[in-house]
């Protein structure tokens, strides 16, 4: 019942990449994910969001080194996707832990963090063991250093 | 380095609700929870995809019998949403395991799994250790059972 935060990992070799405006029907995310494993990409994470109308957009993050292996031309085509798009100023950081976000002051805690630095979350995954937001690579070690400093914790 | 999946896990209970078009600066992520930490709410999954110009939405799923506690006014107001839109028809179904993601060929069989059933998944938040998918409430039984039967799993 009480949280925990554990660790606040970082990876900053790691780009984003956005299929924009996929057909939001069954079968699309499955091509997308079956195509990715013909390029022998490995992907790191996975987030789609809401709806807008008929359209979906489903987001990776994926090693950087890897990225010569994207098949972007057979991603868009595979996917219908609208735009494929790659962002390569970011930067991963998880924070692990329990019960992170069924005790949302915790989710706020970390958020607060980032936030008086200054940092912009682009992206969020959060459950209750990991929180993990991309945000600028430039960001990535005061973000680290914020919130190890404000839970507390072993940087690793 | 080989995937593994380990079991299936079915959530009925729980509704979204989407912070449509929330201003993209720092803060706002952290005074959502800070808001729906004073409510006492439980949150399971916060996703939060790609901005759309200035905007970003934020979606977090909660037990749907903690909805009376919610107070979507004041969320609306704090987090300057343009809209709160609250989802109840809807299942969170997770497959846990090991390299589900950097084994892209793993997600893309749970993804056609759905697919063959002709489940449309809604949203998706997606590591290595864990593959959430939020769909609808009456797909959840046939998702599971389909899922359970494609990688000889114990339904739990
Ligand atoms: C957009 C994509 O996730 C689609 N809804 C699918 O089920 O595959
Ligand atoms: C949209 C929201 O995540 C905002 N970017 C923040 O940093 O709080």
């Amino acid at each position: 019942e009480e949280p925990v935060v554990r660790a606040v990992t970082i990876d900053s070799d790691v780009v984003k990449v956005v299929l924009k405006n996929v057909p939001d029907k069954p079968g699309v995310a499955a091509r997308i994910m079956r195509t990715l494993s013909q390029n022998e990409i490995n992907i790191d994470m996975i987030i789609q969001s809401m709806r807008e109308g008929k359209y979906n957009s489903i987001a990776f993050i994926m090693p950087s080194s890897e990225l010569e292996n994207l098949d972007t031309e057979l991603l868009k085509e595979r996917s219908q996707a609208q735009e494929v798009i790659i962002e390569k100023d970011i930067s991963k950081v998880s924070v692990v832990g329990v019960n992170l976000t069924s005790t949302p002051k915790i989710a706020a805690a970390i958020f607060e963090t980032l936030a008086n630095e200054g940092i912009n979350i682009d992206m969020i995954s959060a459950s209750n063991s990991r929180i993990s937001v991309i945000i600028s690579k430039e960001s990535a070690n005061e973000a680290v250093k914020a919130i190890h400093s404000r839970f507390d914790l072993d940087l690793r």
